[in-house]
């Protein structure tokens, strides 16, 4: 995190705030409901109170603007600028100006207001930006689902670096943005993707190509708005050109980069009993045609040709799988070896002579 | 004379490199003295520091994730200083 240059801070903690105007783009009770929710993301974590108030001037001023509003930082139409806030101070100190030329929403079409106010409300409180790229401080605009949003950790030291702990007797921990060398990086999935490595953690995915040195992380919301974070298991079907993901009970399929249906299909579709409520891991062999799912201690064989599940599954893991043991967090094929990812461990696994022939840090791959 | 192709697109891009430097970066390019080291370029300077910002490879040109991330859509407060 960093904080604004010269440290500003609000002197009182208890705050007023003033919505001026609405956005036609939403239903006014939506507007209201995602500012209040911003606010709130800052009022869990710092001993700040902010009410809101309908008339006057209010600390912390509100408001869609479009175009050159008279406060030297004009807007840019579509796109580009979103929104921006001025530091904590008198008069304009504190206020946030969205950008009216944005389409806003509740969701994850267009702009949704609750992400944008909840960061321009980080500025009006004395944050700057961060270069932690899973922070809300971050510069650039990336959707999250609402429901599953938790402020990162770096945003929570940053606010708590300038007034302080919550008074709450709990002292609200977030999630940190992972760090492709770190010795103990764990992956929820890995899947291959037309020859690039996809390895999927929390509400992030790294690319990886055999030929590029460099490994790219990305947010998952950045190429699949309707994807949820913590994908538990992944695999490619390279006969289709499909990638299926898999989290809880629900699957959905990639072909290429693109979402196939727009909504998840049931696991059980597959044939998989009621008492399975989520897979650990998959992979399939392009050679055989036959996917397996790791769930547990067992795994089963799915058939991609007959579209069905093998007979005789499950079976156990370490039965066919020597050296593998259970609760496989990712697998994936490459060449003639199967890599299981079991915590920050990474098992090489030769299926001819049924053995593991090396285990490595999981982030081999990224050439740490 | 006929626009050579792809000058019109450098154009652009060489625009928008500036406009981001100056909004969000403090790049001036009209205040820098004439005194100053020719060998220092306050274009690839702001640009690597922006680079290194946004965790992108330090090349201090406007290579391709680069510009992928100045076009990206973003808050308007600067990222360096107020």
């Amino acid at each position: 995190y960093r904080l604004t240059e010269g440290n500003p801070k609000w002197e009182r903690k208890d705050l007023t705030y003033r919505i001026v105007n609405y956005t036609p783009d939403m239903n006014p009770a939506d507007v209201d409901k995602a500012i209040q929710n911003a606010f709130k993301v800052w009022s869990d974590v710092a001993p700040l109170t902010f009410k809101r108030i309908y008339d006057g001037t209010a600390d912390i001023m509100m408001s869609f603007e479009i175009g050159d509003h008279r406060d030297n930082s004009p807007f840019d139409g579509p796109n580009g600028l979103l929104a921006h806030a001025f530091q904590p101070g008198n008069n304009i100190g504190g206020d946030v100006h969205f950008d009216e030329a944005e389409f806003w929403t509740k969701g994850s079409k267009g702009y949704n207001l609750f992400f944008v106010a909840a960061h321009e409300l980080g500025h009006s409180l004395g944050l700057s930006h961060s270069d932690d790229p899973g922070a809300l401080m971050y510069p650039t605009y990336s959707y999250i689902e609402p429901n599953e949003f938790r402020l990162p950790q770096d945003d929570i030291n940053g606010i708590q670096a300038i007034y302080g702990q919550s008074d709450g007797p709990i002292k609200p921990t977030g999630p940190t943005t992972p760090v492709t060398c770190d010795p103990k990086l764990t992956f929820d999935a890995v899947a291959t993707l037309r020859g690039e490595l996809l390895f999927f953690k929390d509400r992030y995915f790294w690319r990886k190509h055999s030929q590029i040195p460099e490994v790219e992380l990305n947010f998952i919301s950045l190429l699949w708005p309707n994807l949820p974070s913590g994908i538990q298991a992944a695999y490619e079907n390279v006969e289709k050109d499909h990638v299926f993901l898999f989290k809880e009970n629900k699957y959905w399929v990639l072909n290429g980069y693109e979402l196939v249906y727009n909504h998840p299909k049931s696991i059980y579709d597959l044939g998989f009993p009621k008492n399975v409520k989520r897979i650990n891991a998959s992979y399939s062999d392009e050679n055989s045609g036959k996917t397996y799912f790791f769930v547990g201690d067992k795994y089963w064989r799915y058939d991609e040709n007959r579209q069905a599940m093998d007979q005789g599954y499950p079976r156990k893991i370490i039965k066919d799988f020597p050296g593998i043991g259970k609760n496989v967090d990712a697998v994936f094929q490459h060449d003639r070896y199967i890599y299981f990812f079991i915590g920050n461990r990474q098992y090489q696994f030769d299926p001819n002579v049924k053995r593991v022939v090396s285990v490595m840090k999981s982030n081999s791959w990224f050439n740490c | 004379f006929p626009v050579a192709p792809g000058t019109e697109d450098e154009d652009k891009n060489t625009q928008l490199v500036e406009n981001y430097l100056r909004n969000f970066y403090k790049f001036e390019p009209e205040k820098q003295s004439p005194f100053k080291n020719k060998n220092t370029n306050p274009l690839t300077e702001k640009l690597k520091e922006m680079q290194t910002f946004f965790g992108l490879k330090v090349t201090g040109k406007p290579d391709v994730e680069t510009l992928e991330v100045m076009k990206m859509s973003r808050c308007g407060v600067p990222d360096v200083g107020q």
